[in-house]
């Protein structure tokens, strides 16, 4: 979900 | 992952071998602000809490939910977190004496408190992690006034510490031309929080970017600042 691609980062 | 976004992470990660080799190296920390550095290890405890819930995937055999990136991601987060803590390590213990600690008078509540409050007004959601990671986005965005404060009061730094300044402020940058990219490419990413963050962060370096880019130039990265 969106929520996952805004953790994918560091 | 775009390329900017890899350079970004490969800087970022350069920025701490080229501090751990400086201090090493010259068996001192001078010109380094120990708050900065506290505050990246503080940075890093609370936006990869996530890391457990990765271990527990792992442990528990869930594989399914773990791919390439996620392997990624939790390589580089232990490396950020292994290096952030040890560099604070090597600060207060072997390299003490050689702390610029009296020069180093930022206030560090004047960072975290409006970091904290801001966490839990502007967040994507109010749950524990969310805030922790929102704080942790804002947090970073300040952390090096520190690190500034202590350059302008010394009025200089020598070549490795420029060197790792400039590592550590051209990641971010670096990362901002990645969310461009990726707002343009990808249909479901936006992430204003990192964004407006990021820009903040990157700008904080602004002076600081046009003096070492005068000295690269000039075959010399040491930094004398005006006075």
């Amino acid at each position: 979900g969106d929520s996952d691609v805004r953790h994918d980062e560091l | 992952m775009n390329i900017f976004r890899i350079s970004a992470d490969l800087l970022h990660l350069a920025s701490f071998f080229i501090l751990i080799f400086k201090m090493k190296a010259t068996k001192s920390c001078k010109g380094i602000s120990f708050k900065t550095q506290l505050m990246y290890t503080l940075v890093f405890t609370c936006r990869y809490l996530d890391l457990f819930h990765v271990l527990g995937m792992m442990i528990t055999f869930n594989f399914a939910h773990i791919t390439g990136l996620t392997l990624y991601n939790t390589f580089m987060k232990i490396l950020f977190l292994a290096a952030s803590y040890y560099i604070v390590y090597l600060m207060r213990t072997e390299l003490k004496s050689t702390s610029d600690d009296a020069r180093d008078t930022f206030v560090l509540w004047h960072i975290l408190a409006p970091c904290a409050v801001l966490a839990l007004i502007f967040n994507a959601q109010f749950t524990i992690l969310e805030i922790l990671w929102t704080f942790s986005i804002y947090l970073e965005a300040v952390a090096v006034m520190p690190q500034l404060m202590l350059l302008i009061e010394t009025g200089e730094a020598d070549s490795l510490s420029s060197h790792y300044m400039f590592a550590v402020g051209g990641y971010r940058a670096l990362y901002l031309v990645n969310w461009v990219y990726r707002y343009a490419t990808e249909p479901y990413y936006s992430n204003w929080i990192a964004w407006i963050a990021g820009f903040v962060q990157t700008a904080l370096f602004g002076d600081f970017f046009y003096y070492y880019f005068v000295k690269i130039m000039s075959g010399d990265a040491a930094l004398k600042l005006p006075t």
